[in-house]
């Protein structure tokens, strides 16, 4: 018998209170910079979920992104984790106690920009999200395999810019899928809007799915 | 008396035996994929230092960076840290012990892709150099301050992509002379060589100064 960590403990928390008030949670993590933001704005312009998304931002500092989503019309709260490379679920436990969740509503939970230590960390989600942008390298799966591991899905950001890169996209989608053969990929653009239909309605099957 | 952690302990027998060897070390960081190895070889193909780069490349997984180096001609070492999210100043010792170094030479460790942990770990290099690549947002040094606070040098990398981004040049470098208005910023481009000729004459006072 594991004996859960008191993370995990929380977590199991957060996954019920979710799961009672019929919330569909994700928890976002990339490198910094690879787009984690520009998606969720993306999937509030193109408003094709059907429902309310809710936004959980978890960064160092600043409530930069915070700001940038409620631009859009997302409702969101910021975490500043300081020093912590990651949010962990009893942040994200104070944080869901901020927002008016509504049923049938999406939760996007937007990590801090890492590779590494969120994907070890339980939130309370139904799955996590890996966001590889092609600007950082095809090479990135194997790299940094513990991302690949434990997601159910990874998106291929900013391929609007494949054009001025050497980036190869079969080899990063195959390197992928040899890290984590159950893994589904996407190619996208949060600029463009390229791709995101595919993913849209995965999500909505996950979410039906799960729910 | 602050009490030396371990890790500081050992950094400091690091930087004793590199100082007594005569080797000019430092420790790169910066987000996965923004281009560290890209520009160790770029140094090694421009070969204006005058001596020879050694370098120790920190990866979760995988020799592939040091792999690189070597085609390039450089003498590399490579460690895989597994789940571990930065290199630690017992790994870096033992990784100096198998590189044959001469005085006078550059080591350069890169360090594994993360802008938060590896930060606050001496390993007993002379500084730290933060790399931020213009494709993750000029947003970065504001978000991610410890990799600016703990670095004497930051390259903004990638410009040769600037007309394909909407990526603030001038915003990024006053964002990061806020947090720390000590640094000094280069914007260079790895893959086409603009930029380095003013970053290698800086290496060299540097070096010059600490030796
Ligand atoms: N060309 C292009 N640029 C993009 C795309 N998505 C994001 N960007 C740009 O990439 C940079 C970083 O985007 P963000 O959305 O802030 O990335 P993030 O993952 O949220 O970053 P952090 O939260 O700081 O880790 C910004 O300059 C965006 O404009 C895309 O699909 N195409
Ligand atoms: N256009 C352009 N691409 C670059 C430049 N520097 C690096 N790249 C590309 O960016 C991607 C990542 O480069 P790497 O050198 O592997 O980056 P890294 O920081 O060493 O990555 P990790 O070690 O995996 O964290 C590769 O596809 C490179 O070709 C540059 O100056 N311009
Ligand atoms: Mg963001
Ligand atoms: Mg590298
Ligand atoms: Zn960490
Ligand atoms: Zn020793």
């Amino acid at each position: 018998q594991r004996i859960l960590s008191r993370n995990d403990h929380l977590a199991q928390h957060n996954r019920e209170l979710l799961q009672k008030a019929q919330v569909f949670a994700t928890n976002w993590i990339s490198a910094p910079g690879s787009g984690k933001t520009r998606l969720i704005e993306r999937m509030l312009e193109d408003n094709r979920l059907g429902q309310e998304i809710f936004v959980i931002e978890g960064d160092q500092e600043t409530s930069r992104d915070r700001d940038r989503i409620r631009a859009k019309g997302g409702q969101a709260v910021q975490i500043n984790t300081g020093s912590a490379c990651h949010l962990d679920a009893h942040m994200v436990h104070e944080a869901l106690h901020q927002l008016p969740l509504k049923p049938k509503s999406f939760l996007v939970i937007e990590n801090v920009g890492n590779m590494v230590c969120p994907t070890a960390f339980d939130l309370g989600e139904a799955f996590k999200v890996a966001v590889i942008s092609c600007t950082e390298g095809e090479d990135k799966p194997l790299k940094y395999p513990d991302l690949i591991t434990n997601a159910k899905v990874l998106l291929i950001n900013k391929i609007d810019l494949l054009p001025h890169l050497d980036f190869d996209l079969e080899a990063c989608g195959s390197f992928a899928k040899r890290i984590n053969p159950a893994i589904t990929v996407f190619a996208v653009s949060a600029k463009t809007g390229e791709g995101m239909e595919a993913f849209y309605a995965w999500v909505l099957s996950a979410k039906g799915a799960e729910t």
